[in-house]
């Protein structure tokens, strides 16, 4: 299963999602590969990785200069791999328009060979979950993300600026269904850095589960400091303090996922 | 003068420095124009207007199918007049690479007319301070920013990612300076919601001040929900709740950015 995590809405949590729901399927002895589809290389940053232009990234793969076999890199938590991304990858606004099937190259390169590394002695083992971690934007990036993926994963913080942009979003996923990937569906909107002090969270949160009853996760991700300090360690926040708030609700999180995936 | 707000760093208070900022040098009767040069159309909502695809917006001055003076709008604010966004800006991404002079639209639309609304009966009066809120992304919209701009403000949130994409940003930056616009220098880097409860802003802060000592704007903008409540009235702080530490921080803010304007 291929979940894109995107808003276009910058700063709700997108990379914190994919990291930590990854991690945390990982732990539970599934396989998984995280993509770093942004140039801001964030995800590959939060999993202790140094983001280099030196080694293939997901723009390699994109550019089908290498094949997924080729590019995918361990991680410090089992079963976890990461396609990882690099500055460079701000270059694919420019080379990927002018390219044969642009809007699909990912999806074929994840398709094609849901592979492993060449440690599997047993051949290509596919990995049971593929989270891309999207770019702040409506790029060619988010949507080769959107076109690759079987269904979406919408953060969203609780404050009103997110709020506003989820129909922009929801209107693009519409297209993109319509145009390019007809069977993608929407696994859910799960609301982000929730801080029941104050109004505002309760509003948001209350407003989105009206516009989206089906669609919004019972979990609601809390506003943990835990969660801003583990990218400094380089750890997802299960392995920096497991029994933190922000562990236990991406434990639930992707407990609800799973659940809702069938 | 000139100042284009920008980060490719999600979420890190871009919006939010730039209507605060343009509100109360408005306020201190100034005549200041806040360009939004985003999709998300944050600014426009954030000033109290709706992002509508029928009224002229900043993305008819890129096209170069309008003028200032027929797209800006006054605000709640007096003295304060904004160029509005709307979700159309999106197609910027697609048109504008193919139109001549593609990085300068944005230049030549603000530098040829600083224009005022008709109702200015002596003709063209400048605007003192010009604020463009730039995207989170280093795309073509952010480029025709940099290039308009006699100074660069950079929002850092104080936490582990947006201080990693620092040096990306800088590097963006040089290279604008070097091939586009020699002369845009750097104003100042404002860190923005700090909550020195947690040892990470503390970290973040002391990291970016022994990097950039010069570039560090004193002034510092503390967490304040008042901040992020504010864009549901559609106004700017200082006029939702003046003597709020939010509404001080960017008071302080502004005499930091005239004083060191000269
Ligand atoms: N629940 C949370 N509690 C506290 N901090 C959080 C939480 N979720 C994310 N953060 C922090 O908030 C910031 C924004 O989160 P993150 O970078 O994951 O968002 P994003 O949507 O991926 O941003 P971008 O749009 O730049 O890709 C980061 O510094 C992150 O560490
Ligand atoms: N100092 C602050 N204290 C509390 N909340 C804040 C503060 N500054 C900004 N916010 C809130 O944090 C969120 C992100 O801020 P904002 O939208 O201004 O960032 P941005 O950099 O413009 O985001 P984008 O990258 O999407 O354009 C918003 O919901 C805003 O209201
Ligand atoms: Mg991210
Ligand atoms: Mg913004």
């Amino acid at each position: 299963m291929i979940y894109a995590v995107t808003n276009q809405k910058g700063g709700v949590g997108k990379t914190t999602t994919a990291i930590n729901l990854a991690a945390t399927l990982a732990q539970a002895g599934e396989r998984v590969l995280l993509v770093d589809a942004d140039p801001q290389s964030n995800s590959t940053a939060g999993v202790g990785l140094r983001p280099v232009d030196a080694v293939p990234t997901t723009l390699e793969l994109l550019l089908g200069e290498a094949d997924l076999a080729g590019v995918i890199l361990p991680t410090r938590v089992e079963n976890l791999f990461i396609s990882p991304a690099s500055p460079d990858m701000a270059g694919a606004a420019v080379i990927l328009p002018q390219m044969e099937r642009r809007e699909f190259r990912l999806r074929e390169a994840l398709r094609d060979a849901p592979a492993t590394p060449a440690s599997s002695a047993d051949g290509v083992e596919p990995f049971a979950y593929v989270f891309i971690d999207c770019p702040p934007s409506l790029d060619l990036l988010t949507v080769n993300a959107l076109v690759a993926a079987d269904a979406v994963l919408i953060p969203v913080q609780a404050e009103y600026y997110a709020l506003e942009g989820l129909i922009q979003l929801l209107n693009t996923i519409e297209a993109i269904r319509h145009r390019l990937n007809p069977p993608l569906r929407i696994a859910g909107v799960v609301i982000t850095m929730v801080d029941y002090r104050t109004n505002l969270a309760k509003q948001v949160e209350d407003e989105v589960r009206a516009h989206f009853p089906t669609l919004t996760y019972r979990t609601v991700i809390p506003r943990n400091i835990r969660l801003a300090e583990a990218p400094s360690f380089g750890l997802p926040v299960s392995l920096l303090d497991p029994h933190c708030a922000g562990a236990d609700a991406y434990f639930d999180l992707a407990k609800e996922l799973v659940s809702g995936a069938s």
